[in-house]
């Protein structure tokens, strides 16, 4: 049989109605970038859109695209890409993962 | 969320990771054990596939580390190493969310487990459509050893996923980058050779090829050396590959090849085959209406056995044969074995250096055509003999002399064993 897991058979439902948010505006790019460790260490007095820019920059170089630092339509077609979920670099560690350091158990 | 998952933490990118490639050795064992989660199965492949890519991709990783991967249906979950598994959206207790399909299509974490979007489309390596299954699996097994991304062209580890021809394979920089963080193969040989293959090309001119093997236990290596390294897809069973030799522990190979003959020979124990390269078998009788296998002593009257090694040695048309401290010259022609000896290795092979010397017990002489040397292998080192161009440039060289030991793994690169329940993939 095809594995399922819920007496439905909901959990085989067709994939489509999942799909992944695209990233498609600056907020979901910048999202994209801390996601996976883009993030550029922000300079006492440096405005956060530059912090932004070269973060950008940085992932674009890393894509062979031009890196202008700014989102156009080739950046947006590289961050939609299927990738794996573990982080590109290792920049400052993941807010949202936040966990203690594991302690010896 | 249970308080168990504060402890899973991404992996990489954060401060263990090393200063200069973010590369970090994960394992300090040589055994891994690997799981596919019984909750974590796929609804989209059947599970023996599912099983069988993780394997696959388990096995990839282990053909160029000395690490071996098994797969353990049944023991307890706190000693398995790494844990794989399928799911969709918030999946199998992780913290991360899975996105639906597209974009993240699996991830890695530190503890060693592995997840895969169940809502991406997985496809075996045989297929061209889909995210390749194994090639997404040999990426995040690559994590857990603790590679990093990299951007670097024909890596598996890029972080994107990049539509491959179905025979994709780790590459020579992927194998440096894990062979930095857990060393490179080694250990010793049970014989090693070269076989001669004469073909016709399309002018009908015969032309003479050679394929370099490592015999090990009950496995073999083809190496290729025009691309230093093994075979893709080896080591396999001896069994697999030739046909009527004993199964393992072959003790030596040996081939008479001179204008009118061309005899090859397996050793092992007080034994011989001869093998019949026409026919890719070994004879049970020759044209001489010789029967096989024959007692080496029949065969070689005056040779002692079991053997340590042997090699032919084509201008002299000596055969070598080792025992011990000893080493015998028999010569072909007379089928007999020289007045003069047995004597001792270290007089026929003298030192070059004091004291640098197998003394005894070598494992395996092999005259290498890629070379055109002898090498005298013994654990994981060999001692190349002197050859005429060695003695062109340094006339004090002595006749047969060995240069001093260096590492078999520093020459011929990835000779990896690999678990023994996957010898057979």
């Amino acid at each position: 049989e095809i594995l399922f897991h819920s007496r439905d058979h909901s959990d085989l439902e067709p994939s489509f109605l999942r799909q992944a948010q695209p990233i498609a505006n600056p907020r979901t790019a910048q999202r994209f970038l801390a996601k996976y460790g883009w993030t550029a260490v922000p300079r006492p007095g440096d405005p956060g859109p530059s912090a932004f820019a070269e973060a950008m920059r940085a992932f674009q170089s890393a894509n062979q695209l031009p890196a202008t630092g700014v989102l156009d339509v080739a950046t947006l077609r590289a961050m939609n890409r299927p990738r794996c979920g573990v982080p590109d670099h290792r920049g400052t560690p993941d807010p949202r993962a936040q966990t203690p350091p594991a302690r010896a158990r | 969320a249970k308080r168990f998952l504060q402890l899973l933490r991404p992996l990489l990118g954060w401060e263990e990771a090393s200063r200069d490639s973010g590369a970090t050795r994960a394992f300090s064992k040589r055994i891994l054990k690997w799981r596919l989660v019984g909750e974590g199965y796929s609804s989209q492949l059947p599970a023996d596939e599912q099983r069988y890519i993780f394997r696959l991709a388990f096995r990839m990783w282990s053909e160029v580390t000395p690490l071996a991967f098994q797969e353990d249906l049944t023991g307890p979950a706190a000693q398995v190493d790494v844990k794989l598994g399928f799911g969709r959206g918030r999946h199998l207790g992780c913290p991360r969310v899975f996105d639906g399909s597209g974009q993240e299509f699996a991830h890695a974490w530190r503890l060693g487990d592995v997840h895969f979007d169940d809502d991406e489309h997985f496809t075996p390596p045989a297929s061209d459509t889909g995210i390749s299954l194994l090639k997404v699996a040999v990426h995040e097994i690559g994590h857990v050893l603790g590679l990093p991304h990299t951007y670097r062209t024909g890596s598996v580890m890029q972080p994107n996923y990049i539509p491959q021809e179905p025979a994709f394979e780790l590459d020579w920089s992927d194998r440096k980058a894990i062979q930095k963080l857990y060393g490179t193969c080694e250990g010793s040989f049970d014989t090693a050779f070269d076989w001669i293959r004469k073909e016709r090309n399309q002018y009908g001119e015969l032309l003479v090829r050679f394929s370099t093997y490592f015999f090990r236990n009950s496995w073999y290596w083809l190496y290729e050396n025009r691309n230093n390294r093994t075979r893709y897809g080896d080591p396999i069973h001896i069994l697999m590959g030739w046909h009527g030799i004993p199964a393992q522990n072959i003790d030596a190979f040996v081939h008479i090849w001179t204008w009118r003959r061309d005899e090859r020979y397996f050793f092992k124990g007080n034994q011989y085959w001869r093998y019949d390269s026409d026919k890719d078998q070994a004879h049970t009788e020759d044209e001489q209406g010789d029967r096989y296998p024959k007692l080496i002593s029949e065969g070689f009257p005056g040779i002692p056995s079991p053997l340590d090694t042997a090699f032919y040695d084509r201008r002299k048309r000596l055969i070598y044969f080792f025992k011990g401290s000893l080493v015998f010259a028999f010569d072909v022609n007379r089928n007999q074995v020289l007045n003069s000896y047995p004597k001792k290795i270290i007089d026929v092979f003298p030192a070059t250096a004091s004291q640098n010397h197998p003394f005894r017990n070598i494992d395996s002489a092999y005259y290498s055509y890629a070379h055109n040397s002898v090498f005298l292998f013994k654990g994981n080192v060999y001692w190349k003999v002197v050859n005429d161009r060695d003695k062109q440039h340094n006339s004090w060289l002595p006749s047969n002399g060995l240069f001093p030991k260096e590492s078999i793994s520093g020459k011929w690169f990835d000779i990896c064993d690999v678990h023994t329940s996957t010898l057979g993939m």
